[in-house]
């Protein structure tokens, strides 16, 4: 079997300016998935840690560099899928976390669930031991400003997301 | 949005998905990337799916598993996932991208917004692109 690895960065529009940015994040975090790939690592890890790789990356709409709600903080969502057993675990809305993925993939091998939310996956990740980051770690100053642009005083909180993408 | 599909030397297929969500969105809101069949799907058997794109019309269409259904019946990751991103255009005017692995190794990256950053790497060649027709 050819081991392969694909890997996407968001459909939504990036600016001219960090097109860059973006493109090379994708080549590096492919260039990580097809390394653990070739030293024999499972497909399950290869994902998880590319995907970790690109929620790092401040240019990706993921963990650091998230967009923010309407009151301006971080709810991530994340989940992860094994082909071989059909196991699966996701977590929503949850917060303060660095690396959603890797709680998602807690949730798949840790628990009999598939997914956990908001403050109850707040409290698995404690007692897994993940650490809790603070807030201010995951909002870049981009994130910041896009979501001052796209703040209105009298905004429909519905009419608000139309056209807008995840 | 952020997201990977991978084969391994085994022959076994994994998905993950993770993001920030939309901008500006309520608090609360929870879109396609933690629904299973919406924001990602792997089954050795078939292939695997990770989307982006307009989350409620994502799950409007389970998209993930609607790729693969595609895939069931004889359709190329590729064919798949045009097929299933023009369903979605058409039925919710939704738009998104979609990154795609059969069995076999056959991989896809296809969107029908303007842009995707997305990258693959495969016999030790590694492809990239952003824009249609990259």
């Amino acid at each position: 079997m050819l081991p392969v690895v694909v890997v996407h960065g968001g459909a939504g529009h990036v600016p001219k300016e960090r097109a860059e940015l973006s493109i090379a994040g994708m080549q590096e975090a492919a260039r990580l998935g097809y390394a653990i790939l070739k030293s024999g690592g499972t497909a399950m890890d290869a994902v998880v840690e590319t995907v970790a790789m690109l929620e790092n990356n401040p240019a990706f709409n993921a963990g650091r560099g998230s967009v923010l709600n309407l009151k301006g903080e971080v709810e991530m969502d994340a989940l992860v899928m094994d082909g071989r057993t059909l196991a699966c675990g996701a977590v929503s809305a949850v917060r303060r976390v660095a690396n959603p993925i890797h709680l998602a993939r807690l949730v798949m091998d840790k628990t009999s669930h598939v997914c956990l939310t908001a403050e109850g996956a707040s409290q698995f990740a404690r007692a897994m031991g993940i650490p809790e980051v603070p807030e201010e770690s995951l909002i870049t100053d981009y994130a910041r400003k896009r979501w001052k642009d796209n703040l209105h005083k009298d905004a429909n909180p519905v009419e608000c997301q139309i056209g807008k993408m995840g | 949005t952020v997201g990977a599909v991978a084969v391994d030397v085994q022959g076994n297929i994994a998905c993950a998905t993770s993001t920030g969500g939309m901008i500006n969105k309520m608090e609360g809101r929870v879109g396609d990337t933690p629904c299973i069949g919406c924001g990602g799907y792997a089954d050795n058997q078939i292939g695997a799916v990770s989307p982006t794109g307009h989350g409620e019309a994502i799950m409007k269409i389970v998209l993930s598993r609607l790729i693969l259904f595609h895939m069931e019946q004889g359709k190329s990751p590729k064919e798949a996932s045009d097929m299933a991103l023009a369903y979605m255009k058409e039925r919710v005017s939704g738009l998104g991208g979609v990154v795609v692995v059969d069995p076999k190794g056959t991989w896809a990256a296809r969107f029908s917004s303007q842009q995707m950053p997305w990258a693959a790497a495969q016999q030790e060649q590694l492809h990239y692109g952003m824009f249609h027709g990259e």
